[in-house]
C-alpha cells in the first residue's frame, strides 16, 4: 500500500450515518 | 357494590375502547419497569410518546409501520430498507404493529444505561436482513447501497466492493465470508462509534420531554 493511497471506510461507518437509524425524529415536535 | 358496578363499567369501557391497547394497570407498568431499565414514571412519559405517535395517520392505538416512517421522516410513504427492519425489530410477535409494551421493551435498548451487550445484539439483528444468523457480504452491499442512494453519492462498483472488501478484512476473523455474532460484537467493542444511534440521550430525560404524564400517573417517583 502506498502512503499516498486513500483510506478506505468500514461500510459500518456508512450505514451507521443513515438518518433511518436515527430513532431522536421519535423525540423532535 | 357500588365499587363493583363502577369496576365493572370501567372495565367494560376499556374492553370496549379503540385505546385499550394502551390501559396498562399498575402492575404492568412495574412489571416493564422491573425488566427495563425504566422507571415507572418514565414508562409513563414514554406512553405519552407512544400516544402521540400510534394516532400519526390511524388513531388506534397502535403504531404501524405508515406511522413508525412518518414519525423519523416526516413522509408516510415510500420503500426504506433500514425503516422495515427497525420495525421488524420492534414488532416482536410479527402481527404488523407496534404494541406499547413492545414499543418500551425495544425503546429500552437505546437507553443509555442499557447494557452494552444488548446494543450490540440489536445492531446485529438489525444488519441480518435475511435473519439467518450471520451478516453475510451480499446484505452489507445492500446497506451500503441504500445509505448511498439516501444521501445521493454516486459510487463505481470498484469502489463499493473496495468498501465491503476492507469490512470484511476488518470484521470477518475466521475468514468464512460472513460475519457472525462473536466477530461483530468484537469489532463493535473495539469501535463503539458504530452504536452512536443505538443510544438515545433523550431517553434518559423522558418525563421532562413528555411532564404530561403526570396527569395520568399512577406513582408519584
Amino acid at each position: 500500500k502506498s502512503p499516498d493511497s486513500p483510506t478506505l471506510i468500514n461500510a459500518f461507518q456508512l450505514i451507521g450515518m443513515s438518518s433511518c437509524l436515527d430513532l431522536s425524529g421519535f423525540f423532535e415536535k | 357494590w357500588i365499587e363493583v358496578l363502577i369496576f365493572g363499567l370501567a372495565r367494560c369501557f376499556v374492553q370496549n375502547s379503540p385505546y385499550k391497547h394502551l390501559y396498562y394497570s399498575y402492575d404492568d407498568l412495574v412489571r416493564l419497569s422491573n425488566t427495563t431499565p425504566f422507571t415507572v414514571n418514565e414508562i409513563e412519559a414514554l406512553r405519552e410518546l407512544y400516544k402521540k405517535l400510534s394516532r400519526l395517520i390511524i388513531d388506534d392505538g397502535l403504531i404501524h409501520k405508515e406511522e413508525l416512517q412518518l414519525a423519523l421522516f416526516r413522509m408516510p410513504a415510500g420503500e426504506n430498507l433500514f425503516l422495515d427492519r427497525v420495525f421488524d425489530l420492534f414488532d416482536e410477535k410479527k402481527n404488523g404493529f407496534i404494541d406499547f409494551e413492545e414499543f418500551v421493551r425495544a425503546l429500552s435498548v437505546f437507553h443509555p444505561h442499557a447494557p452494552l451487550d444488548d446494543k450490540i445484539d440489536f445492531a446485529f439483528r438489525l444488519y441480518d436482513l435475511r435473519q439467518t444468523g450471520y451478516i453475510e457480504k451480499e446484505e452489507v452491499k445492500q446497506m451500503v447501497v441504500a445509505i448511498l442512494s439516501e444521501s445521493g453519492i454516486q459510487l463505481s462498483d470498484e469502489s463499493l466492493e473496495a468498501i465491503i472488501n476492507k469490512t470484511f478484512a476488518d470484521i470477518d476473523a475466521d475468514k468464512d465470508g460472513k460475519i457472525n455474532k462473536e466477530e461483530w460484537k468484537a469489532f463493535a467493542v473495539g469501535h463503539p462509534t458504530l452504536l452512536k444511534n443505538m443510544t438515545l440521550a433523550y431517553l434518559k430525560d423522558i418525563t421532562t420531554v413528555f411532564p404530561s404524564f403526570i396527569f395520568n400517573t399512577e406513582v408519584d417517583e
